[in-house]
């Protein structure tokens, strides 16, 4: 069990080091256990640095940069063991349109080995859809599932009747 | 495999049996605020064999089954059918389609079902093991839990590479 | 002491019960001292029940709901008492269209006697601003504050060099 | 009482000194994500006299002082000044123009100015009292503390009719 989990984990942490620099376009990040202790029991510490700025605490991060780095983790766990199926509820909230943008290209490039439901109230996540779905209140209360195009949603995140 | 369709009916906020189907690419889902997306999430959560009220926002069990509208009164069972395309056969099962259900009953008793036969929640654990899907595993990601990934206490995650070994 | 909290917290409920429905188009909130207790001690319970559902424990709210609910006991407290400033961070990101275009209209309305300070990355609400920073950090890891014209505002989020 | 102008020097990100001016309406800060807009928000708490270095998100005072990047050196100070326009004379002080600044140095030591000369903190805090814009009260909110305000453990909100009183 121990030589597996360290198996696994040198192969998270090197994808992490790449994925991370992919979402900061540069910078560099890192996964620690503690030296000396059993990889089994040991708490797992996490490094961030964006470009251009000194290495500090995780906690000093902006909320953006939190999501980012998140998420970077998030993709380099699945290039170790892809989960079928992936379920993101408005993970892109904090981020910025430029950030919306390397998040959504970078989900395109994993959609192939993993299938991805997102919710969001982004228009620029939404346009990256296969295939896309409101939910509505018609009824007052009632949760009812629609098929939706594109250009049915209107500004207000309202779904026109299809 | 890939998961091919959800049916809910009489969870949380879906008084009437609505689908959602994937065309395994990426499926977005959007909707005012308060509609019912999250309930989705907590729909394929449960699904997937959920056991902890907290994580689907609720203080007990029961307030998963549908409790009353304007137009709708409260129904007595919550059921959630989770639909995967094993035409490959990655799940270790002789079935092309793999139908995965979940009910709840107002009573408080539960029932798991596999393709239409009643079995039990380990059966539905056992099945999922190592696919990388089960309710553990980080399948699922909202906002809130971006905080506890990269938090100081750090169990979140030892979990969540333990799940990839 | 008492009489005095017992008039404030009377006086913030009706507010609270007024500037819920005011951005939940109907549905209705309280707030409750629960009998017996002295109200100098006792929790002060939220009830808050959209229009056309029922009353559910505030916790089965969704995110966007529950900012909505938060923000509409913000505005009762500062109708009792109002602030001379307030600074709201990323409030509007769990909200949709339609809810950030009643969240910036009632912001509108207080800002006679309250000044605001918003942070945000929402498009509708910058275009509601009567004055417009950015923060760059054209030096890797230095902030620098410029003052913005909207349109100067790009996808991006980013700030076109004014 | 308006907040006119806030100068920020040495203070987290903000290397070179930076000025904000309010005009008494509605100021809408924007920028990339990591670029330094909630630093501003937490140079208003500081210089209003913020004590809690978690509320600041720093897990010590002294990470609130510039700590160096690419271009700059780290700084041996930290300091935020508030600009009050007093004409109506809503603070129980016989200036138009109020200044409330707040230093920090390395070593530790704080310093605290009103309109340039050395007070205490509690001539500030006295000085902010009832004007629902000291440190305690509701006026910054973030998204986070939204959960805080709606949760079942009911203090924060019992403070904030209390600040309301
Ligand atoms: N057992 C139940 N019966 C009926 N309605 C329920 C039940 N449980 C939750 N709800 C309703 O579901 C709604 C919340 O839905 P949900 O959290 O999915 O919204 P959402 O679409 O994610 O919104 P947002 O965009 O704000 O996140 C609440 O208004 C709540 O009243
Ligand atoms: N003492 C310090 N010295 C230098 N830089 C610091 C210091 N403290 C924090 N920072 C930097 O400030 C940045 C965070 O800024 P901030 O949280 O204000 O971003 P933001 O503009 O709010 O972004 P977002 O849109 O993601 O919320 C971090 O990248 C952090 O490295
Ligand atoms: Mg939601
Ligand atoms: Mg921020």
């Amino acid at each position: 069990a121990r030589t597996r989990f360290n198996d696994v984990f040198q192969k998270v942490r090197t994808n992490f080091q790449e994925t991370f620099k992919r979402f900061f376009r540069g910078g560099d990040s890192d996964l620690l256990l503690p030296e000396g202790e059993d990889p089994l029991e040991a708490r797992i510490e996490i490094k961030a640095r964006p470009a251009g700025k000194q290495l500090r605490d995780i906690d000093l991060l902006s909320g953006g940069e939190k999501a980012l780095t998140a998420i970077s983790l998030l993709f380099a766990l699945y290039m170790v063991k892809p989960s079928p199926v992936c379920v993101l509820d408005e993970i892109d909230a904090p981020l910025d349109d430029a950030n919306v943008q390397r998040f959504t290209r970078v989900l395109g490039e994993f959609a192939e080995k993993t299938q991805f439901v997102i919710v969001t109230h982004n228009k620029m996540t939404m346009r990256c859809a296969s295939s896309l779905y409101g939910v509505t209140m018609q009824e007052q209360g009632v949760s009812k599932i629609v098929s939706v195009k594109f250009d049915d949603v209107d500004e207000e995140g309202e779904i026109r009747a299809a | 495999m890939i998961l091919s369709k959800i049916s809910i009916h009489g969870f949380k906020s879906f008084a009437r049996k609505e689908e959602l189907r994937f065309d395994g690419g990426l499926t977005v889902i959007v909707g005012p605020n308060g509609c019912g997306k999250t309930n989705v999430v907590d729909a394929i959560r449960w699904g997937l064999g959920e056991q902890r009220p907290s994580i689907l926002r609720a203080d007990r069990m029961d307030s998963l089954i549908f409790g009353g509208a304007q137009s709708a009164k409260p129904l007595g069972m919550a059921e959630v059918s989770l639909h995967f395309d094993n035409s490959r056969h990655v799940l270790p099962i002789d079935y092309n389609e793999v139908v995965v259900t979940r009910r709840l009953f107002r009573s408080g008793e539960s029932e798991y079902l596999l393709n239409k036969s009643v079995v039990r929640l380990k059966d539905i654990s056992d099945l999922l093991m190592d696919t990388g899907i089960g309710a553990d595993a980080y399948s699922v990601i909202e906002l809130k839990m971006v905080e506890d990934i990269l938090s100081e206490k750090a169990e979140d995650r030892r979990k969540l590479i333990e799940e990839a070994a």
